[in-house]
């Protein structure tokens, strides 16, 4: 995914953690992830912070998952969900 | 917008202030809260009462790291603040990160603008991928804060418009609330437009555009001295004989000054108060000789005035009252001796009156003290104002200085033995 996205591996797995924190992205296993739904989310994110939705996890992208925020999830019934059958 | 499903079925809420942070004063957090609760009620049924003890609907918390439910924090930057969606126990509680740099300007976090974002959580908003949206997920500090349509068309999905009601929280000149005003009505200020004062606009007077319709000539505001002086929804309000001046960050309102019993009616007339406060309620109370009267917004509440004794207060007026910060306490001042009185428990502290001379610095038979939004303490006699430290206990260095050179609009420099030519 790193090299789809051309990303490190680094920042792939911060951003990763950022969009299941705030729910772009299901709790679950890593592994069954596909590119696609990663990119869905990453464009989904950058809709909510007013970017290009280019579903790419660049620069502008990293910048905003450092911008100040609510921690209230941005997409309520997929992270949360997950948690509650936890 | 975005609904998440809940919302609270009743329509009068409460909340309390369980802590508050040590990095702004309990009074200016308890104003952001409820001007915060304010932009929501400004736009639907809804109202807001603050509890002092107990449960309320909404708790308001200030914590750090893990606090015990489930959602930590994560130290200074990212993560502000969150808050629980409408239900019983936990819904509806709001929690600020202890750790962020909480302020009232636009450096660091504001917390009136956070608080806002957070109580649409509250009250069943979830985060807008609208850009712009008060609801939108990222922190920005805006100037000045005010809800989107998309915000107003989400909240009221939920709760409706507002009720036509008594207006509680504005404050409005009376002038435009009467049709038959007369601008040229003997007891009309000398000085106001020809046109009655438009309305100011409510919780965002920091850019407010002057009117073209404004007489060139400006109000003189070189005050020799002041009768009293408030902060009231975190505005600048001075009253000098029968009138007050009311100001944003870039001076005088236009259509100021106004006459003080034409705005807050019930007022004696043609004369001047001794002292007003806001109290932690949001009302607003004058005094004038040995009587006390208390306004929510403009609109006189029941029973008033009543007499000062019923603070405590032995003596024939006093020449200040103010709410400290720093404790929430309210303080009467009169001569050289002071009060301390609990506003909440409604009574007087034991051991008062003390001497003024407490307050180091602070000069005796003051004009009027005040709690400007930075949090900070002045007090003000004649041409002179003073700028006390709560840390310290007494009086800045290179204080005092002029009072309506720095905060009034005048030009001048007063002090100086010509200082009125």
């Amino acid at each position: 995914a790193a090299s789809i996205l051309n990303v490190t591996n680094a920042d792939l797995s911060k951003g990763v953690d950022y969009l299941m924190k705030f729910g772009y992205l299901k709790q679950d296993d890593r592994k069954m992830r596909t590119g696609e739904e990663l990119r869905e989310a990453i464009m989904t994110m950058q809709r909510f912070g007013g970017l290009d939705e280019t579903g790419q996890l660049d620069a502008d992208t990293l910048q905003l998952m450092q911008t100040p925020r609510c921690g209230v999830a941005d997409i309520i019934g997929t992270a949360e969900t997950t948690r509650r059958k936890r | 917008y975005a609904l998440v499903g809940y919302y609270w079925q009743k329509k009068n809420l409460t909340y309390r202030i369980v802590r508050t942070t040590p990095q702004l004063s309990p009074y200016v957090v308890h104003d952001a809260i409820r001007r915060a609760f304010n932009v929501w009620s400004d736009v639907t049924p809804l109202t807001f009462t603050e509890k002092f003890h107990g449960e309320a609907d909404i708790m308001i918390d200030f914590l750090w790291g893990f606090h015990g439910d489930g959602n930590p924090f994560d130290g200074p930057g990212n993560t502000l603040a969150h808050a629980f969606f409408p239900g019983p126990r936990r819904g509806g509680d709001t929690h600020f990160d202890e750790e962020e740099k909480w302020t009232m300007t636009k450096e660091g976090a504001n917390l009136f603008q956070v608080a806002t974002h957070e109580f649409g959580h509250a009250l069943g908003l979830g985060h807008s991928s609208e850009h712009n949206t008060i609801m939108g997920p990222f922190y920005r500090y805006r100037d000045p804060l005010q809800l989107t349509e998309d915000d107003i068309r989400g909240i009221q999905q939920l709760y409706g418009a507002p009720e036509e009601r008594r207006p509680k929280q504005p404050l409005t000149p009376v002038a435009t609330q009467k049709p038959n005003f007369q601008p040229n009505h003997p007891e009309h200020v000398p000085n106001t437009p020809e046109r009655p004062p438009q309305r100011p606009p409510v919780h965002t007077p920091d850019r407010r555009p002057h009117t073209p319709n404004h007489p060139a000539t400006p109000p003189d505001t070189c005050f020799p001295s002041i009768d009293a002086v408030a902060v009231i929804r975190s505005e600048l309000f001075v009253f000098k004989d029968r009138h007050f001046y009311r100001y944003h960050d870039k001076g005088l309102y236009p259509g100021y000054p106004a006459m003080t019993s034409r705005f807050w009616r019930s007022l004696p007339r043609g004369t001047h108060v001794d002292a007003v406060y806001e109290r932690y309620d949001g009302k607003i109370v004058f005094f004038k000789d040995a009587q006390y009267w208390v306004f929510d917004g403009n609109y006189l509440e029941s029973s008033y005035p009543r007499p000062i004794r019923d603070y405590g207060l032995h003596v024939q007026s006093v020449d200040a009252a103010f709410v400290w910060g720093h404790n929430g306490k309210t303080y009467f001042f009169k001569g050289n001796r002071y009060w301390r009185y609990d506003d909440i428990e409604k009574k007087m502290d034991r051991g008062y009156p003390k001497n003024i001379d407490r307050w180091e610095g602070v000069p005796n038979n003051l004009d009027g003290i005040m709690q400007w939004t930075d949090g900070l303490t002045y007090f003000f006699k004649g041409t002179k104002y003073w700028r006390f430290n709560d840390i310290t206990m007494r009086v800045e260095e290179g204080y005092p200085r002029s009072a309506p050179h720095d905060w009034f609009g005048c030009r001048k420099v007063l002090g100086t033995p010509n200082d009125r030519d």
